[in-house]
């Protein structure tokens, strides 16, 4: 599973 | 940033610039659901709330602020400025139903459970079907004003090219998000029946009217 972190997207 | 990406962020704001324009040129947002517009909002609040805890980029922290800001002043422009003009009997979605439900699976589903990652799942499945007020209205009243329709076709487009951006991103990063692309196919899928009628009514000049 992905990232919990960093949101690039909007 | 891939092109489909950059496409989906442009796109996502000309629905929101048409939406605006057109109720600030016609001093008049007849025909547009409050109750959608107040879910937009409460969709950009609880997912940008990394604004105060991360930097992502300018173009990143500049994009928020202009979709939070224009969801803010739609919102205002519809219950305050117009509200004389704002078709409420028409607008008769019950939210609850959405928003509650929601609030459920983003605390049983998500990445993470920790307060931001609820609250961005909150966002991510909550935007899924915000819209459903406003297609809600306009299957009551039985049509809606070309702009709207415009307004419309931008957004649903919008989730669409992250969805190619999401194809786009697995194939060249390696990257993913299931939480979003489940929720990002869900939200295309509710737009694919506008899309036919934009389609085949709207871009051949006649105005979108569903029959009685």
């Amino acid at each position: 599973d992905s990232a919990t972190t960093e949101k690039d997207e909007l | 940033m891939n092109i489909f990406r950059l496409t989906g962020d442009l796109s996502h704001l000309a629905a929101i610039i048409i939406l605006l324009l057109k109720i600030w040129k016609t001093r008049s947002c007849a025909g547009i659901s409050g109750k959608s517009q107040i879910l937009f909002a409460l969709v950009f609040t609880t997912r940008y709330l990394d604004l105060l805890t991360s930097f992502i980029s300018l173009y990143n922290t500049s994009m928020k602020f202009i979709y939070i800001g224009c969801a803010y002043a739609t919102v205002y422009m519809i219950y305050a400025k117009f509200k004389a003009t704002y078709d409420g009997n028409h607008d008769t979605f019950r939210v609850e139903f959405l928003v509650v439900p929601i609030g459920g699976l983003a605390f049983l589903v998500n990445h993470d459970f920790s307060p931001l990652e609820i609250l961005w799942t909150f966002s991510i499945y909550l935007e899924s079907v915000a819209i459903l007020p406003q297609l809600f209205m306009i299957s009551k009243t039985g049509e809606a004003e070309t702009i709207t329709t415009h307004y419309l076709f931008f957004l649903g487009l919008y989730r669409a090219l992250y969805l190619m951006n999401w194809i786009w991103r697995f194939y060249f990063e390696g990257f993913f998000d299931m939480i979003a692309i489940v929720a990002g196919v869900v939200q295309t899928i509710l737009y694919c029946d506008f899309f036919y009628l934009y389609v085949t009514k709207v871009l051949k000049g006649k105005k979108l009217s569903l029959p009685a």
